[in-house]
């Protein structure tokens, strides 16, 4: 029933016994890889007349930690799992797992040429769908 | 997101540099043209827009479900813009299909009336200089609006039919090929789509060639009628109402995504 000795450190590979409800490293502002989105209006780039539809493009990026793929709300391949175990180890020498895009979405657009014909382009797997480590 | 009020823009928090970068990026995500058109006419044909605009819609609908709804696109487009004719080509697969769809609206109208003898005729040509080199077209089809008119037999049957001008000459008929025909009731409303897919191929290769089509309307007893009389809304007709062509094509090469 002693209580540890505050000054004494952790050591640095210990893992955090995974639990369900582990949200340790987003309560410390740290925040899971996920996908963030940075929209558009197509009004405020002055284009209303000449994009149809969508009404605004949304620049989806992935970012967030992958310190603990294990965590719950965090989806995470084998690899990014097995690679964080061995950064663990090797800091030096391999690189912590990343947050990426898992899964790309089609785009499409509905716009006026310069003829006044309208033109409907789509444009397969071009924007981030979802994000992982 | 507009519509739920989810998300706002954020563009204007960004730096002026940033803002350059994103616009970049929208340009070439979207294959989108460097600038706006010069000048939006005040008052353009709203049909082409409309149909297409419903085409968007479903293809948006079919990305994000990742579910081909190719047969329920094809009726979809119908259903929108519904037509008399059960003779159009099956678009579900090619909507899906297709990378670039194009409408045109530019139109030079000629026609053969009631005050020239028989048979009556109308021409409808339209500017294709834009078709998109490096795309093959997968379907084509004109879209013509009929409407209900005063004095006709509302169960008589009419044969409308489609023709491709080709070689052109002063002094004699020019030469026709059959591309399309409808037969559909006096008495009914709506969009008539014709297939005129193999005349496009010819035009995106032969620009030249593109002399426009030709459209005869005639009784079962083989009686010339002019398109006007039976309702066909030409270019002077409500602009939701105007005929347009609208090409899917599709592209050879996949374009692949610039890094940010």
């Amino acid at each position: 029933a002693l209580k540890p000795n505050p000054r004494k450190r952790k050591p640095k590979y210990d893992l955090p016994l995974p639990s369900i409800h582990d949200h340790s490293h987003v309560n410390s502002g740290r925040q899971a890889c996920k996908r963030h989105e940075l929209y558009v209006s197509f009004s405020d780039l002055g284009w209303k007349d000449w994009v149809l539809a969508p009404s605004g493009y949304s620049a989806f990026y992935c970012d967030g930690e992958c310190l603990y793929p294990l965590g719950s709300c965090m989806n995470a391949t084998n690899h990014a799992m097995i690679q964080l175990v061995v950064h663990l180890l090797k800091p030096d020498e391999v690189p912590k797992a990343c947050c990426a895009p898992t899964k790309l979405s089609p785009i499409s657009v509905l716009f006026y040429d310069d003829n006044n014909n309208v033109i409907l382009k789509k444009h397969r797997n071009m924007v981030v769908k979802t994000c992982g480590c | 997101h507009q519509a739920q009020g989810v998300v706002h823009s954020s563009f204007r928090r960004l730096s002026s540099r940033e803002k350059k970068e994103m616009q970049r990026e929208i340009l070439s995500i979207l294959g989108l043209p460097g600038r706006p058109r010069p000048h939006p006419p005040l008052r353009p044909p709203s049909s082409a827009p409309l149909f297409m605009l419903d085409l968007y819609h479903a293809v948006s609908a079919e990305g994000d479900e990742g579910n081909g709804i190719g047969n329920e696109v094809g009726g979809l487009g119908h259903a929108a813009l519904p037509t008399l004719s059960t003779h159009t080509p099956p678009l579900g697969t090619v909507v899906s299909e297709a990378d670039t769809v194009m409408s045109f609206v530019n139109l030079v109208e000629q026609e053969r009336d009631l005050l020239q003898p028989r048979p009556y005729w109308k021409e409808f040509r339209f500017d294709l200089t834009p078709l998109p080199q490096g795309e093959t077209v997968t379907a084509a089809e004109f879209r013509i609006y009929k409407t209900l008119t005063m004095g006709q037999r509302a169960n008589r049957t009419l044969h409308i039919s489609v023709y491709e001008i080709q070689r052109e000459s002063k002094h004699r008929e020019p030469e026709l090929v059959l591309l399309d025909i409808q037969s559909v009731p006096a008495g009914q409303e709506g969009w008539l789509a014709f297939d005129v897919t193999s005349a496009s191929n010819r035009w995106l290769l032969h620009p030249r060639s593109n002399l426009g089509i030709r459209l005869y309307v005639e009784t079962e007893e083989d009686r010339s009628l002019s398109a006007g009389w039976v309702g066909l809304v030409g270019r002077r007709g409500p602009r939701s109402k105007q005929p347009f062509m609208v090409t899917f094509f599709r592209a050879s090469q996949v374009p692949c995504r610039p890094p940010r």
